[in-house]
C-alpha cells in the first residue's frame, strides 16, 4: 500500500458518498445517470468475487464490500426509491455500445482463461468506459449540478491517482499490471476535458457546470 | 503467471 493509492480509494468513496448523499437528500436523481451507477456496480460485482476466493487484508475486504454496498445503495436510490425523478429521456446512452466490445476483449486479453480472470479483466476495461452514460447525459443536457460535477471530479481524482500509484509501485516494486494500466490510462483521458470544464466553470464559482 | 499474482487493489 502507498500513499497514492490510499488517497485514490478514499477518493473514491468520496465520490460514492457524495452521489449517495445528493441524492439522499434532495430526494432525487435528476441529472444523474442511472446506466452509468449499474455499470459501476457490475463492475464491483464483477470484480470483487475474489472475496470469497482469497483474503488479501481487512482493508481489502471492508472496501470491496463497502463499495458494493454503496453502488447497489446507489442504483436501488435511483431505479426504486426516487424512479419518479429519474431523467430516462437524457440517459440515452445506448450501454450495448459498451458491453459488446468489453466482453470481446475481455475473452481476447486477459491474463489467463478462467471465469476468475476474465471477469476481472471484464471489470477493469468495463470501469473505463462506465462514466460514458454519465458524461454523455451532460453534454445533452447541457449542465451538471456543481455537486455531480465534483462527484466527477473525485472520480476522476482516484484513477489520477492510481496511475500515481503504479508509477510509485513500479518504481519501488518492479510492479506492472499491464491490463490494469492502460485501462486505467484510457478511463483517465476521459476525464480530462471533464477536469479543464470543471476547473474553468464550477471553480470559478459558477455553481452549475454549463457546458458551451 | 501473473493470473496468480495477488489482485491486492481495488
Amino acid at each position: 500500500m502507498n500513499i497514492f493509492r490510499l488517497a485514490g480509494d478514499v477518493s473514491h468513496l468520496v465520490a460514492i458518498i457524495i452521489l449517495l448523499l445528493k441524492i439522499w437528500r434532495s430526494k432525487s436523481c435528476a441529472g444523474i445517470s442511472g446506466k452509468s451507477q449499474v455499470l459501476f456496480a457490475l463492475v464491483f460485482s464483477t470484480r470483487y468475487l475474489d472475496l470469497f476466493t482469497v483474503f488479501v487484508s481487512v482493508y481489502n475486504v471492508v472496501m470491496k464490500v463497502v463499495f458494493l454496498a454503496l453502488s447497489y445503495a446507489t442504483v436501488y436510490l435511483i431505479y426504486m426509491r426516487f424512479r419518479n425523478s429519474y431523467d430516462s429521456e437524457n440517459d440515452t446512452f445506448r450501454v450495448e455500445f459498451l458491453l459488446v466490445p468489453v466482453i470481446g476483449l475481455s475473452f481476447l486479453e486477459n491474463y489467463a482463461f478462467t471465469p476468475l480472470e476474465i471477469l476481472w479483466t471484464f471489470s477493469i476495461f468495463l470501469e473505463a468506459v462506465a462514466i460514458m452514460p454519465q458524461l454523455f447525459m451532460i453534454t445533452k443536457t447541457g449542465e451538471a449540478e456543481s455537486i455531480t460535477t465534483h462527484y466527477l471530479f473525485f472520480l476522476g481524482l482516484y484513477r489520477a491517482l492510481y496511475i500515481a500509484n503504479w508509477v510509485w509501485r513500479y518504481h519501488m516494486e518492479g510492479f506492472f499490471d499491464q491490463i490494469a494500466v492502460v485501462s486505467g490510462v484510457v478511463q483517465t483521458i476521459f476525464y480530462c476535458d471533464f477536469f479543464y470544464l470543471y476547473v474553468t466553470r464550477v471553480l470559478r464559482g459558477k455553481g452549475k457546470m454549463s457546458l458551451p | 503467471e501473473k493470473a496468480n499474482k495477488t489482485k491486492d487493489e481495488l
